[in-house]
């Protein structure tokens, strides 16, 4: 493997966005990129990233392979990147270790470290292809917001989206609070777009410490796509340059 | 009261 990322502060700000949910994954890698699929200890929430072989520039990948990487160690590593730097990762077959190597852009700096792979038996999961019945689109900042505002009443967030828009609420001790967005264009900054694109209504029950999580992936991308149906695990999504993402799946609460 | 999914029960093996 030899991959070659033109900001190494994107891989950093994946690895700070996953790093509380999972611990342990691996990274497997063949010719169209680099994937990571990993559930959380408690098997609620599910993570799931794809870097295109085309968000790298060069990328090659012979044989596949998985490299097994603890995450707190390779945020260690990756603190050690500037924040301009370009990454390059590299991997023999059947490796021992994966070599980042740093580069400064507008200096002579290189700076190389190894991180020592571990053998990581991980359960992989089919993700069947599902349309949704909602699929909204936000600002990334605002979702984040209300997750943050509404974990301070209770542990949970009900979802509704219909035609009117899409409504988060929640009940606690202390009292109860909601939010609702509808459909929003702003023509001078789409980043602020809402946009609901709905074929049935839906209502569904989560836990708001997964979102909160999740929402640490905000840095990633102005906006964030929530797609939901009911009855099945949520899908939140932050897009990244050539097709490139890091999607989250939450598993609903049941029984209400 | 409302009890908490598992993401395995929805998403089989591969």
């Amino acid at each position: 493997l030899e991959a070659r990322l033109e900001q190494a502060n994107l891989l950093k700000k994946v690895v700070d966005a996953i790093k509380d949910l999972v611990q342990d994954c691996n990274f497997d890698c063949n010719d169209s990129g680099i994937a990571l699929q990993a559930m959380d200890n408690s098997h609620v929430a599910l993570v799931s990233m794809m870097l295109k072989s085309e968000s790298f520039s060069p990328f090659r990948c012979d044989r596949n392979i998985a490299l097994g990487i603890n995450l707190t160690s390779l945020q260690k590593v990756l603190r050690c990147a500037n924040s301009e730097d370009i990454l390059t990762l590299k991997a023999e077959d059947a490796p021992d270790v994966v070599n980042l190597v740093f580069e400064s852009a507008d200096s002579d700096r290189l700076s190389e470290y190894d991180i020592k792979l571990m053998d990581i038996d991980q359960e992989h999961l089919g993700i069947p292809e599902t349309e949704y019945a909602a699929n909204i689109s936000m600002p990334s900042a605002e979702f984040q917001k209300i997750c943050r505002d509404l974990m301070a009443l209770s542990e949970s967030v009900a979802i509704e989206c219909t035609k009117e828009g899409v409504k988060f609420s929640c009940n606690g001790d202390i009292g109860s609070g909601s939010v609702t967005l509808r459909s929003h264009t702003n023509v001078d900054k789409p980043e602020n777009n809402v946009e609901i694109d709905l074929t049935e209504p839906v209502a569904l029950t989560f836990s708001l410490k997964y979102l909160v999580n999740f929402c640490k992936a905000s840095g990633l991308s102005g906006q964030v796509k929530l797609c939901l149906s009911n009855e099945v695990p949520l899908l939140v999504e932050y897009g990244l340059a050539s097709n490139s993402y890091l999607r989250f799946y939450l598993a609903p609460k049941i029984g209400d | 009261g409302s009890g908490q999914g598992n993401i395995k029960s929805f998403f089989g093996p591969p």
